[in-house]
């Protein structure tokens, strides 16, 4: 696992969300549970937690978007990159941008979200791409099924020196 | 005349390698070529930086496994220098 350089973290563990828009290639109760249990991921293993808000700045805003969408760092439609997010902080730190242009989806199909989103928020909480192959913190997509996924340990490892392990 | 077939794919294929290591390991869009150290190709050494990330042969080049890499979807936030 590898830290964000200069060791980027949230000061509170307990962060809000909130997602912004939606894809429409997904019904939106499937994109809820993808940004969920994406959460949770991570905050099974610290001591991390996370809240819905629905109109207010949140910690980590979560948005779809095209091409250029004004941070510096366009999307390249279909495939290529698939989503970034941005090192813990304030206003777009913690940010997560989904690019539109991907075939998005709950299953095997396309680029499962939930995969992509539980990568990204590790960015979010200030892990940078790790170098083992297994980890999710890899730079380059690759499938599990949802309902199998389990953290892997170097993902665990990377965060827990962060944060320090889950209190629950 | 029309470029020959190779020569167009090489030219794709310079393409996507400078695109991916300025995208993913910070290498410079170099304006100023006639600046470069004699002997020095920072794509090489990129593409060395690149390749052992990944665990790949660290060649340099940009051979089939590192090509292959580059195609893959991935996450749009560089590998290094962050």
């Amino acid at each position: 696992y590898v830290f964000t350089t200069g060791n980027p973290k949230w000061k509170r563990n307990h962060l809000t969300y909130r997602i912004l828009n939606y894809t429409p290639k997904m019904r939106q109760a499937d994109v809820d549970e993808a940004i969920r249990k994406a959460l949770s991921v991570w905050s099974n293993v610290t001591p991390l937690t996370f809240q819905k808000v629905d109109n207010k700045e949140a910690d980590i805003m979560i948005s779809f978007a095209y091409r250029d969408h004004r941070d510096n760092s366009p999307f390249d439609g279909p495939n290529g990159q698939l989503a970034h997010a941005f090192q813990p902080g304030e206003g777009i730190g913690g940010d997560v941008h989904l690019d539109e242009e991907e075939a998005w989806t709950k299953d095997g199909r396309g680029y499962n979200l939930f995969i992509v989103l539980a990568h990204e928020l590790g960015h979010s909480l200030g892990l940078s791409h790790s170098s083992d192959p297994g980890a999710l913190m890899y730079p380059t997509y690759s499938y599990t099924d949802p309902k199998e996924f389990l953290l892997p340990q170097d993902d665990i490892d990377g965060i827990q020196a962060i944060y320090g392990q889950s209190t629950a | 005349f029309p470029v020959a077939p190779e020569e167009e794919d090489e030219g794709k294929t310079l393409q996507l390698v400078e695109s991916y290591l300025q995208n993913f390991y910070d290498l410079q869009r170099d304006n100023q070529p006639h600046l470069r150290n004699k002997g020095e190709n920072p794509i090489v050494e990129k593409l060395k930086e690149m390749q052992e990330f990944f665990g790949l042969e660290v060649t340099g080049k940009p051979d089939l496994d590192t090509l292959e890499m580059m195609k893959k979807p991935r996450c749009g936030i560089p590998d290094i220098g962050q």
